[in-house]
């Protein structure tokens, strides 16, 4: 049996106005970046769980999407980060949600799965499991990107409302 | 918001999603990626799934289970339960994209936006990476 992977970096009105060809490229190379990470692990026999994982922490360390380092802020200015994993074989899941500090959020969603009794961890104490699991923490400042500021600012001087002319992520 | 959906040699599937959220969020605004069974799920009877989009339609459509259980008990095919997903999620007022794999393999995708960030590669040496149509 053959091995397949499909990603994904998000989706959304990307042309004219949001998107340069510059970043197009950019982001046409982290999706290949991301295949090449999940294609070494899956043509070398290996699951489709540490394949995704590996996939996914390649685009949430890309600041040209909306995970990891390069995700939207909040309206007050921070980056919180939700992340979801599953396994076929057992249906055997782990997430997180509203991480600040935890670099790669889909490890942390793996460590719930792996190492908690639980399914979904939230906020800053899905933050503390994290740090109590040995995955690297970092300030929430890391996450930021220039161009994710300016579309806060963009959003917030629209009066902060979910228009969907105006809305990124 | 990134996501990855695989089958390996061995026929089991997985699914990984991860994201910023929404801009301006407040309120500890939660969507649809963390929530198994709306924009993430994987089921070795069915596929994975991983979903990108409005999460709140993507929630109340249960998007990712409902893709699994099209094909599970009503069994339609990968593409096609995709593609139904979007529509009821269209239905709701949301856009947005799948990505899915079945344990055979096969691979599908759909989006209702202008574009959407993808690629695929296979054992078999296929390799796509697009944006739009």
């Amino acid at each position: 049996m053959s091995w397949t992977l499909v990603i994904h970096g998000g989706c959304g009105a990307m042309r004219p106005a949001n998107l340069s060809p510059e970043v197009e490229e950019r982001s046409r190379a982290g999706l290949d970046n991301a295949l090449d990470a999940g294609r070494a692990i899956l043509a070398e026999g290996g699951s489709a769980i540490d394949a995704v994982e590996a996939a996914a922490r390649v685009l949430e360390d890309d600041p040209c999407f909306n995970a990891g380092r390069g995700s939207v802020l909040t309206a007050d200015g921070h980056v919180e980060l939700d992340a979801a994993i599953m396994d076929g074989r057992d249906r055997n899941a782990g997430a997180v949600a509203g991480l600040r500090t935890t670099r790669s959020p889909i490890r942390a969603a793996r460590a719930a799965m792996e190492r908690s009794p639980h399914i979904l961890l939230t906020y800053d104490q899905a933050d503390v499991f994290a740090r109590e699991q040995g995955l690297e923490q970092v300030d929430n400042d890391y996450f930021i990107t220039p161009e994710r500021k300016a579309q806060l600012d963009k959003v917030l001087a629209a009066g902060g409302n979910f228009d969907a002319d105006i809305k990124y992520g | 918001t990134i996501g990855a959906v695989a089958a390996d040699s061995q026929g089991h599937v997985a699914a990984a999603t991860s994201t910023g959220g929404l801009t301006a969020k407040r309120w500890g605004r939660v969507g649809d990626s963390p929530l198994i069974g709306a924009g993430t799920y994987a089921d070795d009877r069915a596929c994975a799934v991983s979903a990108t989009g409005l999460g709140e339609a993507f929630i109340r459509a249960v998007g990712g289970h409902q893709l699994a259980m099209r094909m599970l008990l009503s069994g339609e095919s990968l593409q096609a339960a995709l593609d139904a997903v979007l529509a009821d999620v269209g239905a709701l007022g949301g856009t947005g994209g799948l990505i899915a794999v079945a344990p055979s393999g096969e691979a599908a995708w759909g989006f209702t936006t202008p574009g959407m960030y993808r690629a695929m590669a296979s054992g078999n040496g296929e390799r796509h990476v697009a944006v739009y149509d």
